[in-house]
């Protein structure tokens, strides 16, 4: 990995001391390398590089540690902190229902990760509602039906309606009336693009109101996490980012993405397709991900 | 990439985050920068020559692409297989595919392989019904080999020209997943000598270079015969492709521009080239 690449660059250095320009300039090519291989955000990798800079120059040579595993320490230390402190927990209302929407492109697992969620909760003995709100994709509210009973969560019967805004509208009034303690909205996937899209997710958001806003996002996702996550921020504001299929071999450059042009968390990890595949989100684990 | 007038280090650095934004990936970067050094791509702008390069490595693969088989023998339906990672646009392409072929004249069914996932099943039957098929569905939890087996001969028996099987979203790095895969291609080449006749690896346009690792492990796992690519109907611009066909050498058979029944186009290599940098 980038150890090995950083090990073969020191290998060849007779001096002693602190690193020299020539070796930082090295160093920091191979960083780069390793991020741009990961999916890291092309933009978001050269900031990155450009900050941990001094990191890297302060590093001495002579101290105990092999400068190689010194710089991996020092990248890693500040992909983690990038990434913020332990994943940050899922929003609670200091009263009343909990409203959770989730938003993001198609296929990334909004549907499957809403039953996650409500099974997650569900353990804890909450009662969840979930509200299918996709009626665009050909059984998409027969999907969350299914995954509800499976968590053992109600569902709200949005079949046969056909305003998305409306269905989110009823959903959470009935959640009020009564009284869940979570009330999770899922959304048909749509593209940043679509005007129309964002247009009707910022209206299911104001009927929604929701205390929680999850982008949720392919753990493969590659240079577009940048456009995504600025899109989806501005059209309706996040609160948190989940990334899903992380039991692949991806390794996962858009959680830097994310999380550098959102400002918000990465909360919650999808680690396969059963419902209990739910895991908080580990910055130090991803970070050593990241570096391959 | 148009704004820049010649090649000398400064503008390389540009050429660069034009095409790492593309998706394009450090190895085809490097491989494009390399080109561009050697005087290649032609005597015009940085942007000529850079599409002209891109272009050249899809259509100049590492190596050639496996050889498809030979069709169905007369009277017996194409078998074409839809595999990929969860969420790719397995089901969706099949749906778009039965409406291409049928306007192409030819007598469409569907296989609904896709067992596991909540409501796959109704997923499929949707797109059987918008296209006026007939489609063989088992119950959830049902054997997916069971339906392969069971589609094949009612396609035999009806006469149908084309069984599209929708198979299920699965991780390349799945290995019990992949083996299920591999039975699935078994029980359709026992059943019917060359089946499946078509295996389309269906990747998403947003992905990064997990894409090539996708294409490597099916396409080692199965032999593939084509890849499709969808939603570039978005920004995301689909770069790693490039490095996925000249490494594979697989021909790229369709693309996704949306999520309606006619949103499947042929692939155009020239045409994808010069959208990467719009
Ligand atoms: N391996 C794996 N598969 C996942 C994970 N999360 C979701 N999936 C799968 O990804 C595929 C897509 O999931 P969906 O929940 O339908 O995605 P979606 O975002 O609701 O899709 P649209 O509603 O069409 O936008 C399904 O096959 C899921 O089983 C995960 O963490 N790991
Ligand atoms: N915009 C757009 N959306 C697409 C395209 N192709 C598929 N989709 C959408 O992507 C989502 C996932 O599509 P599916 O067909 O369910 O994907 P799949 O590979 O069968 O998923 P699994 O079976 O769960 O692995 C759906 O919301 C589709 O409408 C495309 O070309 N453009
Ligand atoms: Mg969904
Ligand atoms: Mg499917």
């Amino acid at each position: 990995g980038l150890r090995d690449r950083l090990t073969g660059i020191f290998r060849d250095i007779r001096s002693r001391g602190v690193l020299g320009e020539r070796e930082v300039d090295a160093a920091l090519r191979e960083i780069r390398l390793a991020l741009l291989e990961a999916d890291v955000n092309f933009k978001v990798a050269k900031d990155f590089i450009a900050r941990i800079r001094g990191d890297i120059i302060g590093i001495d040579q002579a101290a105990h540690l092999d400068p190689s595993q010194q710089v991996v320490k020092a990248v890693q230390a500040a992909l983690v902190e990038l990434m913020g402190g332990r994943g940050a927990e899922l929003e609670k209302a200091s009263s009343g229902v909990t409203t959770v929407m989730l938003v993001g492109l198609q296929g990334s697992g909004k549907t499957t990760s809403a039953g996650k969620l409500a099974l997650r909760l569900r353990k804890r003995g909450l009662r969840v509602l979930l509200a299918p709100a996709d009626v665009a994709r050909p059984a998409a509210i027969l999907q969350l039906k299914r995954l509800a009973e499976l968590a053992g969560a109600d569902a709200f019967d949005s079949e046969g309606m056909k305003d998305p805004v409306a269905i989110v509208r009823s959903a959470v009034e009935r959640a009020k009336r009564e009284h869940y303690d979570y009330c999770i909205v899922d959304t048909a996937g749509r593209m940043q693009v679509d005007e129309a899209l964002m247009d009707e997710l910022r209206l299911m958001k104001e009927a929604a109101l929701p205390h929680e806003v999850l982008l949720v996002a392919d753990a493969m996702t590659g240079q577009e996490a940048v456009n995504l996550g600025e899109a989806f921020g501005e059209a309706v504001g996040l609160t948190g980012v989940m990334l899903t299929k992380m039991d692949g071999d991806a390794r996962g450059g858009a959680a830097v993405s994310l999380r550098a042009v959102t400002g918000v968390p990465i909360k919650l990890v999808g680690v396969g397709e059963k419902l209990d595949a739910l895991e908080e989100f580990h910055p130090e684990r991803m970070a050593s991900r990241i570096l391959g | 990439l148009s704004g820049i007038s010649r090649i000398d280090p400064e503008s390389i650095g540009d050429i660069e985050e034009a095409l790492y934004m593309a998706d394009i990936g450090p190895v085809t970067v490097e491989a494009v920068l390399e080109a561009l050094r050697r005087g290649e791509g032609g005597g015009e702008s940085p942007a000529v020559r850079v599409r002209a390069i891109l272009l050249s490595l899809m259509e100049h693969p590492a190596q050639s692409p496996p050889v498809k088989g030979q069709g169905p023998p007369e009277g017996e339906p194409e078998v074409i297989f839809l595999v990929g990672v969860n969420g790719a646009g397995k089901t969706t392409t099949a749906g778009k595919l039965a409406s291409r072929l049928a306007s192409e004249g030819r007598k469409v069914m569907f296989a609904a392989a896709d067992t596991f996932r909540a409501a796959a099943g109704e997923q499929v039957e949707v797109w059987a019904e918008r296209n006026g098929c007939h489609i063989v569905r088992h119950q959830e939890g049902a054997d997916p080999g069971a339906v392969v087996f069971d589609a094949i001969a009612s396609a035999r028996a009806r006469g149908a020209d084309v069984l599209l099987v929708d198979t299920a979203g699965r991780l390349h790095t799945k290995k019990n997943l992949m083996a299920e895969l591999i039975k699935l291609c078994r029980v359709a080449g026992r059943q019917l000598p060359g089946a499946p006749h078509e295996i389309l690896l269906v990747l998403d346009a947003t992905s990064g270079q997990n894409a090539l690792a996708q294409v490597r492990e099916f396409g080692s796992a199965l032999g593939v015969t084509g890849l499709v690519v969808t939603k570039l109907d978005g920004s995301a611009k689909g770069g790693v492709l490039i490095g996925a066909v000249h490494e594979s050498g697989l021909p790229v058979r369709w693309i996704g521009v949306g999520e309606g029944i006619d949103d499947l186009i042929p692939f155009d290599a020239k045409a994808f080239t010069d959208a990467l940098f719009e």
